[in-house]
């Protein structure tokens, strides 16, 4: 099965 | 890390109409997106049923300003796959906010014209998951609510 990167996100946005 | 062999995929697979389309659709997208992974798991529609359907589970990476963000999404797939669009959500984590737009909405929904206008074989997963992170680079569907995230830089 393939690998899982760790979920990542810009910082809040205003 | 190996890719989802094709023999698994074919029993996973077994109440799909066109099994061999949809194998060899998804082994070309786990193949391109390293980070997605094959999952049979109950689908909830809006009718109130339910139906056990493979998704692609995972995250596609997403350029935006300069940083490469890996962006939580799940594309479900009919037993009618390929010859219907997936159905796909961004999946939010607990410390990201989905950020709706015309392309997004509240449920994490994904709405583009590469899924209403979808007719295979012209259209398909890859091309899909281009259009759509392409379209993520420029409107973000999700923001991290933790000051902690490390991107990674270009």
């Amino acid at each position: 099965l393939n690998g899982g990167a760790v979920p990542s996100a810009p910082p809040t946005y205003t | 890390m190996a890719a989802v062999e094709e023999r698994t995929l074919k029993k996973m697979l077994k109440q799909y109409r066109h099994r061999d389309l949809a194998v060899r659709e998804i082994t070309d997208t786990i193949l391109n997106y390293k980070d997605l992974r094959p999952v049979m798991d109950a689908y909830n529609f809006l009718d109130g049923s339910s139906r056990d359907l493979m998704s692609l589970a995972g995250t596609v990476p997403v350029c935006y300003r300069g940083s490469v963000y890996n962006i939580p999404v799940c594309l479900w797939l009919l037993d009618t796959y390929p010859y219907n669009p997936p159905i796909c959500f961004v999946k939010p984590t607990s410390k990201m906010i989905i950020k709706t737009s015309r392309h997004v909405d509240s449920n994490g929904k994904i709405y583009l014209p590469y899924l209403h206008e979808w007719t295979f074989p012209r259209s398909g997963l890859c091309g899909f998951i281009q259009v759509m992170t392409g379209v993520f680079a420029e409107e973000m569907p999700v923001f991290s609510t933790s000051a902690t995230h490390r991107p990674s830089l270009l």
